[in-house]
């Protein structure tokens, strides 16, 4: 029975009170992108807008949003594959990029690599024509509350973010 | 992190995962999402995954391809991830979820972790859950 369209929202503890956000958030992208599916849309296209929508959703960790690293900055990762050719691109670590995923599907389609990986990720994504954002457009209030609570020394970022053991 | 898998009405697969990464990680570490058959991993011939989860363990046991790898040994979707979920939790006790979706539209949600949030659309049903079992 096809077409399908199956999103996630990532793993982890997720507060209380970010429960409804987080759930409505994977619904809504849901429903946003399917209705494209069944009207002869690409399952390529349908998972980057799927994946694009709840990037910038501030209830996820992916994007706006994003966890911080030691030092309190955005660096992201994101991957697409598109099943007709084993097809794919990648960016990691990229900096001050929305929408990463989209740079990964630009890296599938306008090279012959797999992946590009810091500062030449975000030369590549200078050369096309991909804007530029602030870091701090990026940095929400939960994201920097967290950062600094698990600064502490005995702190466990690991456990923080996806909880004990099932 | 959040992610995506389709199969759309002519039968083509993709897959899509972005992140910000682990919480307060060092400078420069890159997890499973941008290496292929971790963070995801899509065949026509045989399905699409996306993880989430630590991904210093789904690099270990390449989650994705592992998850197609049993398809392709006639595993259903659920069964397949299930397997694959409980090899990482047990051989490297790493926690985490995926969704999967294969070339005749059989999908499946799993995850190892207390929470995952997610949802499905398939024909007129919108499904969506959070906790395990839902």
């Amino acid at each position: 029975m096809l077409p399908v369209l199956v999103v996630h929202g990532g793993v982890g503890i997720i507060p209380k009170e970010r429960v409804q956000l987080s759930c409505a958030g994977v619904q809504a992208a849901v429903r946003g992108v399917y209705s494209k599916l069944q009207g002869q849309g690409s399952a390529m296209d349908a998972v980057v807008e799927a994946v694009t929508l709840l990037w910038n959703d501030p209830h996820f960790s992916a994007g706006l949003g994003s966890v911080l690293n030691a030092k309190g900055e955005v660096e992201m990762d994101a991957i697409v594959m598109d099943g007709r050719y084993l097809a794919s691109g990648a960016v990691s670590a990229v900096r001050k990029v929305a929408n990463p995923v989209q740079l990964a599907r630009l890296v599938m389609d306008k090279t012959s690599h797999l992946c590009l990986t810091g500062e030449g990720a975000s030369q590549f994504a200078r050369s096309m024509g991909v804007p530029e954002v602030p870091e701090e457009s990026l940095i929400t209030e939960y994201a920097r509350m967290r950062w600094k609570k698990n600064l502490a020394a005995d702190a466990n970022p690991v456990e923080c973010q996806m909880g004990k053991m099932g | 992190t959040v992610g995506a898998v389709a199969v759309d009405a002519e039968g083509n697969i993709a897959c899509a995962t972005s992140t910000g990464g682990m919480l307060n990680k060092m400078e420069g570490r890159v997890g499973d999402t941008a290496c292929i058959g971790c963070g995801g991993y899509a065949d026509n011939r045989v399905g699409a995954v996306s993880p989430t989860g630590e991904g210093e363990a789904i690099m270990k046991v390449t989650l994705a391809r592992l998850i197609l790898f049993h398809m392709e040994q006639g595993r259903s979707v659920e069964a397949a991830a299930d397997e694959a979920l409980a090899y990482m939790k047990d051989r490297v006790g790493g926690l985490g979820g995926v969704v999967v979706v294969d070339p005749q539209g059989e999908w499946s949600v799993r995850f190892s972790s207390l929470q995952m949030a997610w949802a499905a659309a398939q024909q007129q049903t919108l499904h969506y859950g959070l906790y395990t079992g839902e």
